[in-house]
């Protein structure tokens, strides 16, 4: 028996809405630690990796280790029918090819369930290995995702360019170019507001833009984003989910011809 | 110019 229980049930909602431009199917792995779900685009050019903690859920049952494939926009589509007020509950049987999602309005007063078929998705799973970064940068969710639709008006991609003075953004296109730099926040008064920086090493890198605002989905779920670089290895996007684990999102960069 | 990089290799399979 698998029952995950989270009054909270919009993170549910806002996991959907920040993975389901990226992938079309994903397993979900469930087992007593929580939920983890990886998964690559078709194009193996970014991954994303989701971690809910057993310990996040106001109710957590997993008695046996469960993968369950789950075609991404017909969870979306169900997700879609809860209101953001709404408590989730997904849970399934052991060995079943359904799982359930039950819905209920806070007052109780509306319940409501779907039951979906699962998909036998037979996925690679992948080790990510632990890297060192030459350097992270913390900075407003919000202000990411304005820079990332702000400087995809110019080109199809962005360079991120870390040094110890702040972090600069660019983008060049047919009709010119545009530069965005962020200073390090001098005096943090809320760190949510703040732009922090550590680095080792100064890191220039380029990105495709169309997969920084499919990461920008995410911004809902968290006030702060984190963004980890070193020299020709994947940029990760981190947002934290309060209380419960994160989204990252892995992007191969663009290569110099 | 440039060309999109891909993540095989960058991750080993399990």
């Amino acid at each position: 028996m698998f029952e995950a229980r989270l009054l909270r049930g919009s993170i549910l909602k806002k996991v959907l809405e920040a993975i389901k431009d990226l992938l079309t199917q994903a397993t979900f792995d469930c087992d007593d630690s929580g939920i983890q779900l990886q998964a690559m685009d078709n194009s193996h050019v970014s991954l994303v990796s989701l971690q809910l903690r057993a310990d996040g859920f106001d109710k957590y049952r997993c008695d046996r280790n469960i993968s369950m494939g789950m075609n991404l926009n017909s969870v979306a589509k169900i997700l879609k029918c809860a209101g953001d007020k709404d408590t989730v509950t997904m849970k399934a049987q052991d060995n079943a090819d359904t799982v359930t999602f039950v819905f209920e309005s806070p007052n109780q007063e509306k319940v409501s369930d779907y039951e979906m078929k699962l998909m036998n998705l037979d996925l690679e799973h992948l080790g990510i290995p632990e890297t060192e970064y030459s350097c992270t940068i913390r900075m407003p969710s919000a202000e990411f995702a304005r820079i990332c639709r702000d400087l995809s008006q110019f080109g199809d991609s962005m360079v991120i360019a870390c040094t110890k003075e702040g972090v600069k953004f660019s983008a060049t296109g047919e009709i010119g170019s545009a530069n965005i730099k962020l200073a390090q926040t001098a005096s943090v008064d809320k760190e949510e507001e703040a732009v922090i920086i550590e680095m080792d090493e100064p890191v220039t890198l380029t990105f495709a833009c169309q997969y920084l605002n499919y990461f920008t989905k995410a911004t809902s779920l968290s006030p702060q984003v984190q963004l980890s670089m070193s020299a020709d290895v994947p940029l990760v996007v981190e947002y934290r989910i309060q209380d419960i684990g994160h989204i990252r999102y892995y992007l191969a960069p663009k290569i110099e011809d | 110019s440039t060309t999109q990089g891909r993540l095989d290799g960058f991750f080993t399979v399990v």
